[in-house]
Order: C-alpha cells, then structure tokens, then sequence
C-alpha cells in the first residue's frame, strides 16, 4: 500500500519492477497496442477529436497515465470498478477544473442543525 | 431511521446534470439541495438554476477574507445558501439556463423567482445525524474528496487510503444499507451520490461510497436547506 500510495505524493510508485524476460518486449508491445486500443474506444465512446497530431499524441501520452492511474485506483479501492472514462485523456489539474469547492471554515454564523432523534 | 432510503424514489431529485469544464460543481451542489427542499415544502419538482448562482453570487465567507463564490473558480453551498436567501431565491433552470461560462452579467430577475430558502443549516461529521436529517430535510449538499471520482465507473467505492481535503460539492440523495461488492465478497453500507457530470459518467451520473469512517471526507461538509412554500411564479 505504501508503494502505491506513494502515487498521491505525486512519485513514480516504487512497484516492483518487473523481473526482465526474453519475453518482456513482447509485454510493452503488448501494453502499448492496448493503450491505442483502449484510446481508439475512448474517442470513439466519448466524441474525442483533437486539432492536430500533436496534441493526440500528447492525449494519448496522458490517457496512458491514467490508465495506470486506473489501475492503481482499482488496487486501492477494490469494493468499486475503476477504468477508462470521461477524464481519461485529462491531466489531474485539468480534471481539476470540473470540480470547484472552495476551501471551508465554518462561518461562525451557520447555524448548527438540532440534534436529531435517530431510534425507532 | 430506515436501513436503506433513496429521495430518488419520492421524486425530489431532477435529472442529472453537466457542470463542464467549470468549477461550479458547488452552485450544482446547492441548486440540487434547495430542489429536494422546494420539494418537500411546496410537492413541486422544479430544475433550479446554477447559472443565476454562476453569475450573480459573490457571496464572500465571513470568516475567511477573500473567500468569495466565484463563478468557475468555486464557490461554497453554505455562502451559496446565504446568497440565495439574501437574493430571494433561485430562478428556474428553463428561465436562466447553464452556459458553463462565469463571462456573462448577471441576469437575475427577481419576479421570476422559483424557489426560496428560509434557513439553511451544517451538520456535524455524525453518520446517523447526517442520515436523519437526509431522511428529514431532504438531499443534502456536501463536500467531498473527487480523486478516486476520476477513473470511477461503478459499484460502492470504499479506498483503504484517500484524503479528506475536500474539492468537490455534490448533493447526497440517499443511502443503502449493502451494495453487494464482487471483488471482495463484501457488503458495504453506502451513501448514494448524485454528481455533475452528466449520466454517461459513474452510475448514471451517481457515485456511490460508503459509509462508516468519513471515506474522502464525505460526512465533514454537510448542509441542509429549509425553503419557503412558495410555487413557483
């Protein structure tokens, strides 16, 4: 968990590394024919277009951060099912712009709601 | 306290909506909660408008300088609440429709108010008060912390670690006593969630997340709204 924590402080997670076959090119052929795979879903699903090749490439770099961020949020939260979806070609401060709560402290003039009864 | 409740199911909540690339997630949190009051206060369901929330509340947080609603770059429910009971109310959503730009003037028009607030109030980080008072007031605006939120498809999310800074203010509906867990074999009583990124994100639109020990902050920003029985002129 610490090693995949680590991803919320922003580090390259310290995982394992993988013990290096003969068959390991095959795996980051593998990995990357997915990501254009799961990419060309993701555009065609959600309506993506980009302006020029550039700025896809630069998508499909992000997308393939997010989906190992996918991965690392499905390690961390099991009970739910974590993938590719809307924000998948979005970097987190980007994502941050669909989001919008301010900071809180409590105005000292909220009023407190009354203790409700919570038996029967 | 009934083991499982859904506002949904009484006809409280309108339909999902999409606050785009804006950061008004907080005038949907609180547009969403004053629906579910006018509701339970009038038995009328009626789209309020974020846009009016968007462009004309700047209220500002007594206790911390500067910290005003603004449009895209956030605001507050409980500095929302004030503005609307100051303002009047809320317009309807059909008469000052979403633009998810913070760039127009404000176009508020006071005899086109829809839905008014009496008082609004906070409610401490204590799951049963937080559902009793769901249960009794109506959906509840809360803040909550959006990380897992962003590759999150479906099912009840439960992280083993996540921060409980909140940046992101959503309306709670209801909750479940169990959301069956395939991975894990394991019931998770959950809180039921409505978001503001359209339905083709989560469950519908919904995010589900359990309850017990203040997962990603969820019970430590939580208002809820009383509105005027007024209908709608």
């Amino acid at each position: 968990l610490s090693a995949v924590a680590s991803d919320f402080i922003g580090e390259e997670d310290p995982l394992i590394r993988q013990v290096v076959s003969d068959d390991a090119a095959d795996d980051t052929d593998d990995h990357l024919l997915n990501a254009e795979h799961h990419f060309t879903l993701f555009k065609s699903k959600f309506g993506k277009t980009y302006a020029t090749q550039e700025e896809h490439d630069y998508r499909l770099g992000v997308f393939k951060t997010n989906l190992r961020r996918a991965k690392r949020h499905q390690l961390l939260d099991p009970t739910a099912e974590h993938g590719v979806t809307k924000f998948s070609d979005l970097t987190p401060s980007e994502f941050g712009q669909y989001l919008g709560l301010k900071k809180l402290k409590l105005p000292a003039d909220a009023q407190k709601a009354p203790i409700l009864p919570t038996n029967d | 306290l009934p083991t499982d409740f859904d506002w949904r199911d009484h006809g409280a909540v309108t339909e999902v909506k999409d606050q785009g690339s804006c950061g008004s997630c907080w005038s949907f949190s609180t547009a969403g909660a004053l629906e579910g009051a006018h509701y339970l206060a009038t038995g009328e369901l009626v789209s309020l408008s974020e846009q009016q929330l968007v462009d004309c509340d700047h209220e500002c947080d007594p206790q911390e300088y500067g910290a005003c609603d603004s449009g895209c770059n956030g605001g507050l429910m409980t500095t929302a609440f004030e503005y609307t009971l100051k303002a009047g109310g809320l317009q309807r959503e059909v008469d000052y429709p979403y633009t998810g730009t913070d760039r127009g003037t404000c176009k508020f028009d006071k005899t086109k108010i829809a839905a008014s607030v009496s008082n609004f109030s906070v409610i401490g980080v204590d799951e049963d008060q937080i559902a009793a008072n769901l249960v009794k007031h109506g959906p509840l605006a809360i803040g909550i912390n959006a990380i897992f939120m962003q590759t999150y498809m479906k099912g009840v999310s439960c992280p083993y670690i996540c921060g409980k800074n909140l940046d992101h203010g959503v309306v709670l509906v209801g909750y479940g006593a169990a959301g069956y867990a395939p991975i894990r074999f394991k019931d998770k009583p959950f809180w039921i969630i409505k978001n503001s990124w359209g339905a083709n994100w989560g469950e519908e639109g919904y995010y589900r997340i359990c309850r017990g020990r203040n997962v990603c902050g969820v019970d430590s920003m939580v208002s809820s709204v009383a509105a005027l029985n007024i209908k709608s002129q």
